[in-house]
């Protein structure tokens, strides 16, 4: 269950978009117990000036990133522009049956975007 | 011979979880046990995050510890007894002699890379009081029926059987700062400390901790 996705430019700055992740949508959810599914959430938007500088969602460019953005408003199509990506993650924890239905409870880091950056 | 052919995508998502097979689909149905519930509402920041219930320890959950059993880790498995289907009924105790129980458990889903920082035998007994308490001893068991046993491993005394009882096999089943065994089986002997009818040995499981260093990642590094 994903916000439309922005296609194309201009298209709106980098930022984090709502993704929620339903294990019965994946197929899991006979052998996941909790949680149901989680809002893992997504990064997508233009990393073109003056976004990039801002550092949209909080999250400071990287120096590449912004001299990528200035060569690309010079001169468009050499190299392209930065990438909009995950800058901060958070964990969750699954609690799921395994193959040998102990129950168990696993701590996975990395699996929410907090906040998107121009890298 | 033909080579094995390549994991699918579908493997290969579920290794990179750390899972490193299929999973095979639905499970034996078996319930939750209360501490892994109470573990998971825990640890779980999105819960802590959206749910009624803001929990003020959300910013000062460690990574890769578990606060609730105060050590390190970041899986915990609940493992039940495998031995207890095939236990036989228990004879007729002789004046003064209480049976000794075999309890297994499979461990064969830790991966060798985990480190284990703690292993709770949690064992719960029917029996009426003994006013002088109990003695529990714990020993290595051997494969087959009437092979014996080993040494003792542990003995505690225990107060009361109103709650489950709890031994802390780490250090003692086997040694700590290794990998965990593919299997444990244990004898398991309560004794009334005065005479007292025999307890019955009700359910048996493991509580695993361990640390996979692979899915733990180092401190945030400061920034340049």
């Amino acid at each position: 269950e994903a916000e439309p996705a922005v296609s194309g430019s201009p298209g709106g700055a980098c930022r984090t978009r709502r993704l929620y992740v339903s294990f019965r949508e994946v197929g899991w959810h006979r052998w996941v117990i909790a949680p149901r599914g989680f809002l893992a959430n997504y990064c997508q938007g233009q990393c073109a000036l003056p976004a990039t500088l801002s550092g949209p969602g909080g999250s400071p460019p990287l120096n590449h990133a912004v001299l990528r953005a200035l060569m690309h408003a010079a001169a468009p199509g050499a190299g392209g522009l930065p990438c909009c990506v995950p800058a901060r993650l958070s964990p969750i924890s699954v609690l799921f049956f395994d193959n040998s239905d102990n129950v168990v409870l696993r701590h996975y880091e990395d699996m929410v975007v907090d906040e998107c950056g121009c890298r | 011979t033909r080579a094995p052919a390549p994991p699918g995508p579908a493997a290969a998502l579920l290794q990179a979880l750390g899972l490193p097979d299929v999973h095979r689909g639905a499970p034996t149905p078996r319930s939750v046990p209360p501490v892994m519930w109470r573990l998971f509402r825990h640890r779980d920041p999105q819960e802590a995050r959206v749910g009624p219930r803001r929990m003020p320890q959300e910013t000062t959950l460690r990574p890769c510890h578990v606060e609730e059993l105060g050590v390190a880790g970041n899986i915990v498995r609940h493992i039940p007894d495998r031995g207890a289907p095939t236990r036989l009924p228990e004879p007729a105790w002789a004046a003064g002699q209480c049976p000794e129980w075999t309890v297994v458990f499979d461990l064969s889903a830790v991966e060798p890379a985990e480190r284990p920082s703690r292993a709770r035998l949690e064992l719960r007994f029917a029996a009426v009081e003994a006013p002088a308490g109990w003695e529990l001893s714990i020993r290595q068991a051997a494969e087959g029926q009437g092979a014996g046993a080993g040494p003792v491993l542990l003995r505690q005394a225990v107060h009361t059987l109103g709650t489950p009882v709890r031994a802390e096999l780490l250090g003692a089943a086997w040694s700590r700062n290794t990998s965990a065994p593919r299997s444990v089986r244990l004898a398991v002997a309560l004794r009334p400390r005065a005479p007292a009818a025999c307890a019955h040995l009700a359910e048996a499981s493991l509580l695993l901790v361990t640390l996979d260093p692979r899915l733990c990642h180092p401190l945030a590094r400061p920034r340049r």
